[in-house]
């Protein structure tokens, strides 16, 4: 399995909706 | 050659040596410190966290990298036990001896919660692949990491309850920790193991959980820890974000709706965000991909990755390379692993965009870095990712490269020993 890493994360907005079953990414929101 | 420039300047990041150099002060950001159920995010041993103080001596990045093989090899062994899978050879897996004083997969950030009444400021990594929030817990009846806060004392607590080994809730414990409860004088008691071996067992318990002063939990169900052993590097214990009921995320669903975001800082002397409930960028600009059904009935968060692409153009990379193995985001995971297929594409496209810089020797479990000590500014090949969802997600610059020194810059990716993982 293949894993996207913290490193990889840096300065997104990484948003988990788990109700709505999803994951979302930003660049604004960490700016 | 005016086209050529914009080209460059449209696929390139090109910033100043000088500035992969991190910074030894800290430069808190003020993004997301006043918003609703918002705790700062920092790097465990950097210069904005409490526990980078002489108590606890912090790792170099070879022993984080190290570590870090050792989260992988337990999520694939977690994954391939869940899913069923039969091509996972236990025998490859690295198996890193937990140390005192060392940490669990390094590359993890804390956050400060409070617990109990009175409160208890507590520093806790968080984690979005575990699921069972614990603390170390007076009077440590068998043994206890130093940590760089008083350790949690129940009995001065006026909001601190054991779980009855008859109460359903004790039972959830199988699927958070993976693995069954005991009992000891009707209390019911946890086990969680990690993948380096460090470990928390402990009394279930519920208490006062306070997040910020308007956020606050009665009843909070968590791990009192009374033998803990391992790579926690002076932290208090462990925040679960993962999907599992007993994680905070679904104790506080109610609240928060199950949606929770973060911010993770670019530097070690920065700082992030960890926010609970829907804020207004969590819903605006942000584009979303659905969870991947490869780990439905896990508590791990899937995802479906189409493609790469590296100075503007894609990798030519069968999109079965990515769907035949499968891929999850991690919190705690430092490095990107990706199928060896993708990765020898991924490194391929990068060395030939800096095809200008001399090669040096990889570093640890990198195996791409380049010795820029002879120059000032430097242009490093724009990345982005495809998921599912028609989501397209261009990395930082600062997740594309990782600086042990100026005269070995590294590709901060790495790949999986097999297709299939």
């Amino acid at each position: 399995v293949g894993i996207f890493g913290n490193v990889q994360q840096r300065r997104l907005e990484v948003v988990y909706d788990v109700a709505g079953g999803r994951v979302g990414f930003g660049s604004a929101g960490c700016t | 050659p005016r086209e050529l420039e914009s080209e460059h300047l449209t696929h390139m990041h090109t910033l100043d040596v000088s500035s992969l150099i991190p910074s030894t002060t800290c430069s808190p950001s003020t993004k997301g410190s006043n918003k609703r159920a918002s705790l700062t995010v920092v790097d465990k041993h950097g210069p904005c966290s409490q526990l980078n103080h002489d108590k606890v001596k912090a790792p170099t990045m070879t022993e984080i990298l190290e570590q870090d093989q050792s989260r992988v090899n337990s999520i694939h062994a977690r994954l391939s036990k869940k899913l069923g899978l039969n091509g996972f050879h236990a025998s490859k897996a690295t198996t890193i001896p937990a140390k005192s004083g060392s940490t669990i997969g390094s590359g993890n950030y804390v956050v400060t919660i409070g617990l109990g009444t009175p409160k208890r400021d507590l520093t806790l990594m968080f984690d979005t692949g575990s699921d069972l929030t614990w603390t170390q817990c007076k009077p440590c009846l068998k043994s206890c990491y130093q940590q760089k806060e008083p350790t949690f004392d129940p009995s001065k607590s006026s909001t601190y309850s054991n779980i009855s080994c008859s109460s359903s809730v004790c039972s959830k414990l199988s699927s958070a920790t993976g693995n069954s409860p005991r009992c000891s004088s009707s209390t019911c008691v946890y086990a969680i193991q990690y993948g380096d071996q460090s470990f928390s067992v402990g009394f279930f318990s519920k208490e006062k959980l306070t997040l910020t002063s308007k956020d606050v939990f009665n009843n909070f169900l968590f791990g009192c820890g009374e033998n803990n052993q391992g790579l926690f590097s002076g932290a208090a214990g462990l925040l679960g974000l993962g999907r599992d009921p007993l994680s905070l995320i679904q104790q506080t669903g109610t609240k928060y709706n199950r949606v929770f975001s973060y911010c993770l800082p670019s530097t070690s002397s920065a700082t992030g965000h960890l926010t609970f409930g829907k804020t207004a960028s969590s819903s605006g600009a942000i584009k979303f991909t659905p969870l991947s059904k490869l780990t439905e009935g896990t508590s791990f968060y899937g995802l479906d990755i189409l493609g790469i692409t590296v100075g503007g153009k894609k990798l030519s990379i069968a999109t079965s390379v990515f769907s035949n193995a499968g891929a999850v985001i991690d919190s705690g995971t430092v490095i990107t692993r990706l199928p060896p297929d993708a990765y020898s594409a991924l490194k391929a496209a990068f060395k030939v965009a800096m095809k200008s810089y001399p090669l040096t020797s990889g570093y640890s479990l990198l195996d791409t870095c380049y010795d820029l000590s002879k120059y000032k500014t430097v242009s490093i090949p724009k990345i982005s990712f495809s998921f599912s969802g028609n989501v397209n997600v261009d990395l930082d610059v600062s997740g594309i490269i990782l600086v042990p020194k100026i005269s070995q810059v590294c590709l901060a990716f790495a790949g999986n020993s097999e297709d299939d993982s």
